[in-house]
């Protein structure tokens, strides 16, 4: 996954997400692509979650997964999540669950929980920071005034890290894939620098839903592994979401 | 940009999305949250039961690859409905819902909803 968070200098943000998923899961080798990814594009849709017939959130979605990976609140805050790798990872909060203990949350539950319920990007920091999870995870949340933009660095219990775009310090733009943003990504999967690179390269001047789309279509940040590109706007309330393909000379990962 | 990991040059103009990395927009639904958690899902699973049942088929063929006897997708489709009961409400019932409108085993769609934790196995 790759999910950034940007202020353009008129202080807008704006948030897109490439969403990857099914590594390892069986490779096609006659189409050259990985089979679970292939069969989750056509299942992606995009939800208008409304009470009282007025909207509370959208997302973008998996046909049958209840949870949220993707979403905003208009004009309030806007979410993504990415894996995150630990030994101390999903199986043991699994386990735990099995075996009784049950204060910990579904990562994907959470995020629901959250785009459902919080009202502002403070307080969905907070429920994403302090919230006992199952697994551990990277949360990237937009808010709606200038610097309100983080990644959140979870393991199952603790709040690990929480980056924030600072002006001052010339950080317009929060970036996150898989990897803790402190340490080196993995030399194999380094798909951070190149994304780092167009983001630059479009500078705070030029950043806008179009040219983090452009970003996010630049391989590897764009591989075979992407299912879906979205792109949200607070301000505007919208969010939009595209299928993708990666032509081959194209990374598996 | 022929060697891995490909990388290219940063692409630009690529917005409105067009061409080979364009698959294809995305449809939407409204999911109202005053119906019961039940039903709140019946109109997208009823268009996208087909490729629901084909990823889950998918991911019952890779772990048959795996443990052939079958006892892997026994284990999920006896142990995961018991434990639908333990996740948290509205959760526990949409995907109850799910399973019956899509006719997938409750198990498997269990799976599906909790598959970023399992995944990490």
């Amino acid at each position: 996954c790759t999910s950034v968070v940007a202020e353009d200098n008129k202080g807008n943000l704006v948030h897109g997400r490439n969403l990857d998923f099914g590594l390892f899961m069986g490779w096609d080798v006659k189409n050259k692509s990985w089979i679970i990814s292939e069969k989750l594009k056509p299942l992606v849709v995009n939800l208008d979650f409304k009470r009282n017939n007025q909207t509370v959130f959208k997302s973008t979605n998996f046909a049958g997964y209840v949870g949220m990976l993707t979403g905003i609140k208009p004009h309030i805050f806007t979410l993504t999540m990415n894996e995150r790798f630990s030994l101390d990872g999903g199986y043991i909060g699994i386990l735990e669950w099995i075996l009784g203990q049950r204060d910990g949350m579904w990562m994907s539950f959470l995020t629901r929980s959250v785009l459902e319920n919080a009202n502002s990007y403070e307080e969905a920091k907070t429920r994403l920071a302090q919230t006992k999870l199952l697994a551990p995870a990277y949360f990237i949340l937009g808010g709606n005034q200038t610097g309100q933009g983080c990644i959140i660095t979870r393991s199952r219990l603790l709040s690990i890290d929480i980056l924030e775009i600072d002006l001052k310090l010339g950080r317009w733009y929060v970036l996150e894939t898989n990897y803790d943003h402190w340490k080196e990504p993995f030399f194999l999967d380094d798909r951070r620098t190149p994304a780092k690179k167009c983001m630059n390269q479009t500078t705070q001047t030029n950043i806008s839903l179009k040219t983090i789309y452009d970003v996010l279509s630049t391989k590897p940040v764009l591989n075979k592994l992407t299912t879906y590109t979205t792109l949200m706007q607070v301000s505007e309330g919208s969010l939009e979401s595209y299928i993708r393909d990666c032509p081959n000379p194209c990374m598996p990962w | 940009q022929f060697i891995p990991p490909y990388t290219e040059e940063c692409r630009t103009g690529m917005y409105p999305p067009n061409g080979p990395t364009f698959r294809g927009a995305v449809s939407w639904y409204t999911v109202d949250l005053d119906l019961p958690p039940s039903k709140r899902w019946t109109a997208v699973i009823t268009d996208k039961k087909t490729d629901l049942i084909e990823m889950i088929q998918a991911i019952k063929d890779l772990a048959n690859a795996f443990v052939p006897s079958g006892k892997l997708i026994e284990l999920v489709d006896i142990m995961l409905p018991l434990m639908v009961d333990t996740l948290p409400n509205p959760f526990s019932d949409e995907i109850k819902g799910i399973a019956a409108v899509s006719g997938i085993p409750l198990g498997e769609v269990v799976l599906f909803n909790i598959f970023y934790e399992v995944f990490t196995v």
